[in-house]
Protein backbone atom coordinates (compact mmCIF):
# COMPACT_ATOMS: atom_id res chain seq x y z
CA UNK A 1 0.00 0.00 0.00
CA UNK A 2 1.07 3.60 -0.58
CA UNK A 3 1.40 6.29 1.86
CA UNK A 4 0.51 9.47 0.33
CA UNK A 5 0.07 12.81 1.81
CA UNK A 6 -3.54 13.93 3.10
CA UNK A 7 -3.29 17.75 2.14
CA UNK A 8 -0.80 20.70 1.00
CA UNK A 9 1.51 21.33 3.39
CA UNK A 10 4.67 23.53 4.57
CA UNK A 11 7.65 22.98 6.71
CA UNK A 12 9.73 24.96 7.72
CA UNK A 13 13.19 24.80 8.17
CA UNK A 14 14.33 22.98 11.42
CA UNK A 15 11.57 21.95 12.57
CA UNK A 16 9.85 19.03 13.17
CA UNK A 17 6.02 18.35 12.27
CA UNK A 18 3.50 15.83 12.41
CA UNK A 19 2.52 15.37 9.00
CA UNK A 20 -1.43 13.69 8.11
CA UNK A 21 -0.90 10.62 5.63
CA UNK A 22 -3.64 8.40 4.20
CA UNK A 23 -2.73 4.68 3.67
CA UNK A 24 -4.21 3.79 0.66
CA UNK B 1 1.18 -1.10 10.75
CA UNK B 2 4.21 0.45 10.13
CA UNK B 3 4.89 3.10 8.04
CA UNK B 4 8.61 4.02 7.09
CA UNK B 5 9.70 6.31 3.85
CA UNK B 6 10.17 5.23 0.72
CA UNK B 7 13.44 5.65 -1.28
CA UNK B 8 11.48 7.88 -3.52
CA UNK B 9 10.63 10.39 -0.48
CA UNK B 10 14.18 9.89 0.56
CA UNK B 11 15.75 11.32 -2.61
CA UNK B 12 13.13 14.16 -3.38
CA UNK B 13 12.60 15.65 -0.08
CA UNK B 14 15.43 16.58 2.13
CA UNK B 15 13.27 15.57 5.13
CA UNK B 16 13.90 12.96 7.65
CA UNK B 17 10.77 10.66 8.75
CA UNK B 18 10.71 8.84 11.63
CA UNK B 19 9.32 4.98 11.03
CA UNK B 20 5.95 4.84 12.81
CA UNK B 21 3.66 2.48 14.59
CA UNK B 22 -0.22 3.20 13.41
CA UNK B 23 -3.42 1.88 13.58
CA UNK B 24 -6.01 2.19 10.37
CA UNK B 25 -8.56 0.78 11.84
CA UNK B 26 -8.74 4.11 14.46
CA UNK B 27 -8.64 6.91 12.22
CA UNK B 28 -8.91 7.42 8.11
CA UNK B 29 -5.29 9.39 8.41
CA UNK B 30 -2.61 8.49 10.26
CA UNK B 31 0.07 11.27 11.78
CA UNK B 32 3.84 10.82 11.45
CA UNK B 33 6.89 12.26 11.81
CA UNK B 34 8.62 14.30 9.98
CA UNK B 35 11.81 16.43 10.75
CA UNK B 36 13.38 19.46 8.87
CA UNK B 37 16.69 19.80 9.21
CA UNK B 38 17.49 21.77 6.60
CA UNK B 39 17.09 25.86 6.51
CA UNK B 40 14.81 25.91 3.83
CA UNK B 41 11.20 25.72 3.41
CA UNK B 42 9.82 22.02 2.16
CA UNK B 43 6.32 21.65 0.73
CA UNK B 44 4.38 18.36 0.31
CA UNK B 45 1.65 18.13 -1.92
CA UNK B 46 -1.58 16.46 -1.03
CA UNK B 47 -1.67 12.88 -2.45
CA UNK B 48 2.39 13.08 -2.79
CA UNK B 49 3.41 9.48 -2.28
CA UNK B 50 6.23 9.55 1.21
CA UNK B 51 5.87 6.10 2.19
CA UNK B 52 5.37 2.47 2.24
CA UNK B 53 3.93 0.69 5.26
CA UNK B 54 4.74 -2.94 6.43
CA UNK B 55 1.80 -5.00 8.42
CA UNK B 56 3.07 -5.92 12.08
CA UNK B 57 1.02 -9.24 13.13
CA UNK B 58 2.50 -9.07 16.31
CA UNK B 59 3.49 -5.98 18.99
CA UNK B 60 5.66 -6.97 21.38
CA UNK B 61 5.20 -3.32 23.19
CA UNK B 62 4.22 -0.17 22.35
CA UNK B 63 6.73 2.84 24.18
CA UNK B 64 4.02 5.57 24.13
CA UNK B 65 0.42 5.19 23.06
CA UNK B 66 0.25 8.67 21.68
CA UNK B 67 1.25 11.85 21.79
CA UNK B 68 1.08 13.88 25.51
CA UNK B 69 -1.93 16.15 25.63
CA UNK B 70 -0.74 19.04 25.15
CA UNK B 71 1.51 18.15 22.19
CA UNK B 72 -2.45 16.54 20.81
CA UNK B 73 -4.32 19.72 20.90
CA UNK B 74 -1.96 21.70 18.22
CA UNK B 75 -1.61 18.57 15.79
CA UNK B 76 -0.11 20.11 12.67
CA UNK B 77 1.10 23.11 14.21
CA UNK B 78 5.37 22.78 13.75
CA UNK B 79 7.61 23.38 16.73
CA UNK B 80 10.32 24.84 16.64
CA UNK B 81 13.71 22.71 17.82
CA UNK B 82 16.43 25.74 16.78
CA UNK B 83 15.58 29.19 18.37
CA UNK B 84 16.69 31.95 17.13
CA UNK B 85 15.28 34.82 19.07
CA UNK B 86 18.12 34.98 21.30
CA UNK B 87 20.73 35.80 18.39
CA UNK B 88 18.12 38.34 17.03
CA UNK B 89 17.43 39.91 19.91
CA UNK B 90 21.14 40.15 20.84
CA UNK B 91 22.08 41.88 17.32
CA UNK B 92 19.54 44.65 18.19
CA UNK B 93 22.07 46.06 20.92
CA UNK B 94 23.97 46.93 18.28
CA UNK B 95 22.14 48.58 16.14
CA UNK B 96 22.94 52.39 14.94
CA UNK B 97 26.48 51.91 16.93
CA UNK B 98 28.98 53.66 15.13
CA UNK B 99 30.99 51.06 12.91
CA UNK B 100 34.81 50.12 13.76
CA UNK B 101 37.37 51.51 11.67
CA UNK B 102 39.20 49.23 10.57
CA UNK B 103 34.98 47.71 9.08
CA UNK B 104 33.96 50.71 7.29
CA UNK B 105 35.37 49.57 4.37
CA UNK B 106 33.56 46.44 4.16
CA UNK B 107 30.88 47.52 5.26
CA UNK B 108 30.09 49.97 2.34
CA UNK B 109 31.36 47.12 0.04
CA UNK B 110 28.40 45.84 1.12
CA UNK B 111 25.36 47.55 1.57
CA UNK B 112 25.53 48.31 -1.89
CA UNK B 113 21.49 48.37 -2.92
CA UNK B 114 20.35 47.58 0.58
CA UNK B 115 17.23 48.74 2.15
CA UNK B 116 17.76 51.07 5.10
CA UNK B 117 17.02 48.49 7.77
CA UNK B 118 19.38 45.89 6.00
CA UNK B 119 22.00 48.66 6.21
CA UNK B 120 21.28 48.78 9.90
CA UNK B 121 21.79 45.03 9.84
CA UNK B 122 24.74 44.94 8.63
CA UNK B 123 26.14 47.71 10.80
CA UNK B 124 24.77 45.92 13.95
CA UNK B 125 26.19 42.33 12.46
CA UNK B 126 29.44 44.13 12.02
CA UNK B 127 29.52 45.72 15.16
CA UNK B 128 29.64 42.64 17.19
CA UNK B 129 31.55 40.44 15.50
CA UNK B 130 34.11 43.24 14.65
CA UNK B 131 36.82 41.56 17.26
CA UNK B 132 36.40 38.42 14.16
CA UNK B 133 38.37 40.71 11.63
CA UNK B 134 41.50 41.92 12.07
CA UNK B 135 42.49 45.44 12.87
CA UNK B 136 45.14 45.90 10.98
CA UNK B 137 48.23 44.13 9.19
CA UNK B 138 49.59 42.95 12.61
CA UNK B 139 46.55 42.16 14.22
CA UNK B 140 46.16 38.90 12.78
CA UNK B 141 42.34 38.98 14.70
CA UNK B 142 40.24 35.42 14.03
CA UNK B 143 40.21 36.04 10.55
CA UNK B 144 42.90 36.55 8.12
CA UNK B 145 43.68 36.94 4.74
CA UNK B 146 46.14 35.04 3.15
CA UNK B 147 47.53 34.52 -0.62
CA UNK B 148 48.10 31.33 -2.35
CA UNK B 149 48.63 30.03 -5.16
CA UNK B 150 46.04 26.91 -6.47
CA UNK B 151 48.15 23.74 -8.17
Amino acid sequence: KRVTVADDVKISGLTEALLDVYIE
Amino acid sequence: YIVQPSNYFKDKYKLVMASTLVDINKLSTCKVRVLNPMDVEVTLRQKADVGREELIKRIVSVIAEEEPEKVKQKHGQLRNVFEVSSTQTKLHQFMDQPIPDHLKDLYEKSVDDKSQEQQRSVAALLCKFGEAFSKNEWDVGLTNVAEHSID
